[in-house]
C-alpha cells in the first residue's frame, strides 16, 4: 500500500495472506465464510495447482507468527471462466479451504454486498495489504483510505485499457494512497451504517505504482460477481 | 533448447549448436504482442532492445503504453514501427539473428517525439540510445527501415480517414478525436460487426452471446439461444433436459444448473416462510412427517444462510395435489441436498408443511479496540 499506515493487529480480521513456497506471501485474500476465501484470478497465473498454496489468517506481522494465527491448506481454486489475462477483466477467484477456520476476534468473515449494490463516487473506503510501500515491502499489514472514483473519470487515466463494469476505481487523483504489487486479491472495504464492513473490491491492477505517473487503483467489482460467488460455493459444497 | 531455456546461455555460442545433438534451438518465436501484430515480419527474439526477457514482460512494460499513447500526437509517422522494432525485434528465421532498427529510424523518432514527451514532463526511454543501432547499409539489409508496406497504426489504434491514428478505445466514445471526426462515424453495432443489446444499445462481441453469462441489462443476449421441446427445460448453458429431471437431486445439465436454486423460502401472508422446492420447475411444499432438525440445518446451509432458528409445521387447509415427502431411507443418502431426500407423488398424512426461519451469518465485525492502561 502506498501512502498508508501500519494497521493495529486485529483491525482487519478478514484479511488473509495467500502464500506459496518458496516465496511466501504472494497475494492478499479475503475471508467470506468459514471455508471460503475470495482473491483475484491473476494471482494464480502459472500456479493453478491448489497443492502449492496455503492461506494464513489472524496475522499482522508476516515475519512474526502470532497466537491468533490460523493456517489452512487450499482444497479448490475456482477461477472465473471469463477471466482475461490480456485485459485483466473478470479478475476474480474463489478458494475453498481444506477445513473451516475457527472464528475469533482476529479471524472474522467480511460481509458481501447485495448483487449489483454500487458505491457512490467520493465514498471513502479502506484498502489493506502487505504489498509494496514504494520504497520497501513491509512485514506489517498496511492500510490506506481511498475515495471511490467514477468509471468515466477512471477511464481518462488509462488510455490503453478499458474500464468495465466488472471494475471499481479508487484512489486520489494525485495518487497519494494506492495499492501496489503484493496487495492483489486484498480487500477494498467500506463501513456500512450500523458499523458492519462490506467488501466491494479486490485489488486487481493499476498504473505502475511507484513510477512518477500515478493513477487510481482498479479493483474487481465484487457486487457484480455475487451470483457467481454464491453459485460456486453451492456447486462445490452440494453438487460435487 | 527443448530441455532448458535457451536465452542468454545460448546466444550465439555453440551450446545449442545442432551438431552436439541438441534438437533445434531456433530462438525465433512468433509475435504475440497484440500491439505489434501488423508488422512486415512475424518472428521475434528476446531479450529485446529494452532489456525485456519475454513478450509478457514487454506487454506490461511502461514503453508498451508510452509509445501507443504518443502515436495520436502525429509526432512521427513511423513511431509505432520503431517502437515495435525494439519491443519485438525482428528475428531472421534462417540465421536466428536479431535485426535491429536502423539508427536513422531511431533518430527520426527521437528527434520528433522527445519534445512532445517533454511537454507532459516525461522523458524518452533511457535505454533507447540510437547509437547502439547500425547505420543503414543499402546493399545488405542488416537493419530495419520503414517502407510503403509499414502500417502507421497498430492493431490497438483506429486509423483516421484523414490519416493519423487514435487509440482504439476512443472509437465511438462520443468524442471526435480524428481531424475529420471519422472515429465517430458508422458507430452502430452492426457496422462494427458487434451485437446490439435491444434495451440499452450496448454493443457486444459475438463470442459473449449465448455463453451462459448475461451481459445485457435484460439478459437478452442469453435469450433464444436454444429450442427445447415442450417437456424440456433450458439449462444455463442452453442445453435442454427433461422437465422431470429438474431439481430431482441428480445433475443432468453439464453445468449442473438443473440443480441450482431448487430450495427457497416463500413468504406467506402470516409472515411465516414456507420451505418450497421447485421440483420439475413447479413449486412443491414439503410434508412435515418425519422431518428432523438436521434437515432444517441442511436446508438453511443450502440457501447460503446460517443456522435454523425456527422450524414449524403449518397445517395446510387447501387440497394440495403435489406434496414432497422424505424418502424412506433418507438417512443413508450421503453428500446430498435437501431436495434429493424428497420424493414426489405421495400423500402427506399429517397435511402439515414445513416452515423455516434461518439466521444470517454475522459478518464484517471488527473487535473493539482494547482499552490498555498506559
Amino acid at each position: 500500500i502506498l501512502g498508508g499506515r501500519t494497521s493495529r493487529p486485529g483491525r482487519w480480521p478478514w484479511q488473509c495472506s495467500l502464500q506459496s513456497e518458496p516465496s511466501g506471501h504472494i497475494c492478499g485474500c479475503v475471508l467470506i465464510a468459514k471455508k471460503w476465501v475470495l482473491t483475484v484470478a491473476h494471482c494464480f497465473e502459472g500456479r493453478e495447482n491448489a497443492a502449492v498454496w496455503k492461506v494464513v489468517f489472524g496475522v499482522n506481522n508476516l515475519d512474526h507468527p502470532s497466537v491468533y494465527m490460523q493456517t489452512r491448506l487450499v482444497k479448490t481454486i475456482v477461477l472465473h471462466p471469463r477471466y482475461s489475462r490480456a485485459v485483466v477483466d473478470y479478475d476474480i477467484s474463489i478458494v475453498e479451504l481444506s477445513e473451516d477456520i475457527s472464528e475469533t476476534s482476529y479471524v472474522q468473515p467480511i460481509c458481501l454486498p447485495r448483487p449489483g449494490q454500487s458505491l457512490e463516487p467520493d465514498t471513502y473506503c479502506y484498502i489493506t495489504g502487505w504489498g509494496h510501500m514504494g520504497n520497501k515491502m513491509p512485514f506489517k499489514l498496511q492500510e490506506g483510505e481511498v475515495r471511490i472514483i467514477s468509471l468515466e473519470q477512471c477511464q481518462s487515466y488509462f488510455d490503453m485499457k478499458t474500464i468495465t463494469t466488472r471494475m471499481i476505481c479508487a484512489g486520489y487523483e494525485s495518487g497519494t494512497v494506492d495499492s501496489c504489487m503484493g496487495d492483489s486479491g486484498g480487500p477494498l472495504v467500506c463501513e456500512q451504517p450500523g458499523g458492519q464492513w462490506t467488501l466491494f473490491g479486490l485489488t486487481s491492477w493499476g498504473s505502475i505504482c511507484f513510477s512518477k505517473v500515478l493513477g487510481p487503483g482498479v479493483y474487481s467489482n465484487v457486487s457484480y460477481f455475487i451470483g457467481w460467488i454464491e453459485k460456486q460455493i453451492y456447486i462445490q459444497s452440494f453438487l460435487l | 533448447c527443448l530441455y532448458s531455456s535457451c536465452l542468454d546461455s545460448c546466444g550465439d555460442s555453440s551450446l545449442c549448436d545442432p551438431d552436439n545433438g541438441l534438437s533445434n534451438c531456433s530462438q525465433c518465436e512468433p509475435i504475440t504482442l497484440e500491439l505489434c501484430m501488423n508488422l512486415p515480419y512475424n518472428h521475434t527474439k528476446y531479450p529485446n532492445y529494452l532489456g525485456h526477457r519475454t513478450q509478457k514482460e514487454a506487454s506490461i512494460s511502461w514503453e508498451s503504453s508510452l509509445f501507443p499513447a504518443l502515436v495520436p500526437t502525429n509526432c512521427y509517422k513511423y513511431l509505432m514501427f520503431f517502437a515495435c522494432t525494439i519491443l519485438v525485434p525482428k528475428c531472421d528465421v534462417t540465421t536466428s539473428q536479431r535485426i535491429p532498427p536502423c539508427r536513422a529510424l531511431c533518430e527520426h523518432s527521437k528527434e520528433r517525439c522527445e519534445s512532445v514527451l517533454g511537454i507532459v514532463g516525461l522523458q524518452w526511454p533511457e535505454d533507447t540510445d540510437c547509437s547502439q543501432f547500425p547505420e543503414e547499409n543499402l546493399d545488405n539489409k542488416t537493419c530495419l527501415m520503414p517502407d510503403e508496406e509499414v502500417e502507421e497504426c497498430s492493431p490497438s489504434h483506429f486509423k483516421c480517414h484523414s490519416g493519423g491514428c487514435v487509440l482504439a478505445f476512443r472509437r465511438c466514445d462520443g468524442q471526435a478525436d480524428c481531424d475529420d471526426d471519422s472515429d465517430e462515424e458508422n458507430c452502430g453495432c452492426k457496422e462494427r460487426d458487434l451485437w446490439e443489446c435491444p434495451s440499452n444499445k450496448q454493443c457486444l462481441k459475438h463470442t459473449v452471446i449465448c455463453d451462459g453469462f448475461p451481459d445485457c441489462p435484460d439478459n437478452m443476449d442469453e435469450k433464444n439461444c436454444s429450442f427445447c421441446q415442450d417437456d424440456e427445460l433450458e439449462c444455463a448453458n442452453h442445453e435442454c433436459v427433461s422437465r422431470d429431471l429438474w431439481c430431482d437431486g441428480e445433475v443432468d445439465c453439464s453445468d449442473s444448473s438443473d440443480e441450482w436454486d431448487c430450495v427457497t423460502l416463500s413468504k406467506t401472508v402470516d409472515s411465516s416462510s414456507l420451505l418450497s422446492v421447485h421440483r420439475s420447475a413447479t413449486e412443491h411444499y414439503v410434508c412435515a412427517d418425519g422431518w428432523q432438525e438436521t434437515l432444517s440445518q441442511l436446508a438453511c446451509w443450502q440457501m447460503g444462510l446460517g443456522e435454523p432458528s425456527v422450524t414449524e409445521s403449518i397445517p395446510e387447509e387447501e387440497e394440495i395435489q403435489q406434496w414432497l415427502r422424505l424418502r424412506s431411507n433418507w438417512e443413508n443418502v450421503s453428500g446430498t441436498t435437501v431436495h434429493k431426500l424428497l420424493v414426489p407423488g405421495q400423500s402427506c398424512p399429517s397435511r402439515n408443511k414445513i416452515s423455516l426461519l434461518c439466521t444470517k451469518e454475522d459478518c464484517g465485525r471488527r473487535p473493539a479496540a482494547r482499552m490498555n492502561k498506559r
